[in-house]
C-alpha cells in the first residue's frame, strides 16, 4: 500500500509582501521538519495515528503557529487550546477543548480517543484526565510569546472603535483575523 | 491552527487538528478544531483537517461534508474539497482551508484565503511545501 502525509500550519492573510525571506525560510524549515517527523514513522511501518501526532507535535512546539507554544491569547489574556484526532479503521475519535496547561493537546486528544469511552472533554475535566494519564502539563507561562501578546493588545485597542476604523486599519490582518469571538 | 492527515502502510487514514483558537475570544468560545465532522474527520475513504473561521466550519460540517461527497458521489477528494471550500463555505461567508488524503494516497489542499502554510509527501515520496496561493 501507498503511504502519504499532508500537513497545514493555518490559513489566512499570508502575503509574500509581508514576509521577509528569513521568516519565510523559517516557516518552510519547520513545515519540512514536521513532515519528515511524520513520514519517517510511516516509512518504518508505523501507524497513521502515530505519524499525525508526531507531525502535529513539531508544530505545537513551535512559536510560529497558532497551536501549543504559539497560541493566541483570549480576551482575558489567557491561552485556551483545542485539538482533535480521528482514525479511519474504527472511526474512533478524541477531542479536547479549552485546555490551558496541556503542552501538546493533540496527545491528550488521542488519549481521549484510546483511553476513554468519550469523544470530547473540556477545560478542567480534560486536564484532570490528562493528569490521570500522564500527559505533560505546563505552567501557563509556557504559552506566552511576545508576538501573540502584542496582537491581542492591538486588537483590544481597536475593538471598541471597530466601526470607525479606517480602511487601512480594517484591512490589518491582526484586526481582520481577530473575529471578535 | 495546525493539522495533519496520514495514510499508513495498512491503508489506515488518520486526521488530526490542533489550535490556540482565536485572538480576543470570550465566553469560553470553541471553534471547529475539536469538533469531529467540522474541523477533523476520517473514514476508510478520506481524511480531512481544517483551518479557518470556526463558526462557519461548524455550520457547514466541512470535513464531514467533504468525506460524504467522496463516499456518496463521483467526486474525487480535491473536487469535493473545492466544492465545499469555494462554493458552500464562500456562500456562508466563511474563510479558511483544508488538507486531506484519500485511500489511494491522493493529496488534497483547498483554501479560499490569500495563503495557507502547507506541505505534503505523496505516494511517490515527492515533497512539496507551499505558503501562498
Amino acid at each position: 500500500s501507498s503511504i502519504a502525509l499532508v500537513i497545514h500550519g493555518g490559513a489566512g492573510t499570508i502575503l509574500k509582501k509581508n514576509m521577509t525571506d528569513e521568516l519565510e525560510q523559517t516557516y518552510r524549515a519547520k513545515l519540512e521538519e514536521s513532515l519528515m517527523a511524520g513520514y519517517q514513522i510511516l516509512e518504518n511501518g508505523g501507524s497513521s495515528t502515530e505519524a499525525v501526532k508526531a507531525a502535529i507535535v513539531i508544530m505545537e512546539n513551535s512559536p510560529l503557529f497558532n497551536a501549543g507554544k504559539g497560541s493566541v491569547f483570549t480576551h482575558d489574556g489567557k491561552n485556551e487550546l483545542d485539538a482533535s484526532i480521528m482514525a479511519s479503521h474504527d472511526l474512533s475519535a478524541g477531542a479536547v477543548a479549552g485546555v490551558s496547561h496541556v503542552k501538546n493537546p493533540i496527545l491528550l486528544a488521542d488519549k481521549v480517543r484510546t483511553e476513554s469511552k468519550h469523544v470530547m472533554m473540556a477545560r478542567e475535566g480534560a486536564e484532570e484526565f490528562a493528569k490521570e494519564h500522564n500527559v505533560e502539563l505546563v505552567d501557563q507561562k509556557y504559552f506566552y510569546t511576545q508576538r501573540r501578546w502584542e496582537q491581542l493588545q492591538k486588537v483590544l485597542k481597536s475593538t471598541p472603535q471597530k466601526s470607525q476604523l479606517s480602511e487601512d486599519e480594517a484591512k490589518n490582518s491582526d484586526v481582520k483575523n481577530s473575529k471578535f469571538g | 491552527t495546525v493539522g495533519a492527515v496520514a495514510l499508513d502502510v495498512n491503508g489506515n487514514i488518520t486526521a488530526g487538528t490542533s489550535t490556540g483558537g482565536m485572538t480576543n475570544k470570550r465566553y469560553g468560545r470553541i471553534g471547529d478544531s475539536p469538533v469531529i465532522g467540522a474541523g477533523t474527520y476520517a473514514t476508510p475513504l478520506c481524511g480531512v483537517s481544517a483551518t479557518g473561521h470556526g463558526e462557519y466550519f461548524i455550520r457547514a460540517a466541512v470535513t464531514h461534508d467533504i468525506c460524504a461527497l467522496v463516499e456518496y458521489t463521483d467526486s474525487n477528494i480535491q473536487q469535493a474539497a473545492d466544492t465545499v471550500i469555494h462554493e458552500k463555505l464562500v456562500k456562508l461567508g466563511g474563510d479558511g482551508g483544508v488538507i486531506g488524503l484519500d485511500k489511494e494516497g491522493n493529496i488534497m489542499m483547498s483554501f479560499n484565503t490569500e495563503g495557507m502554510y502547507r506541505g505534503s509527501i505523496d505516494k511517490d515520496g515527492k515533497v512539496t511545501i507551499k505558503i501562498y496561493k
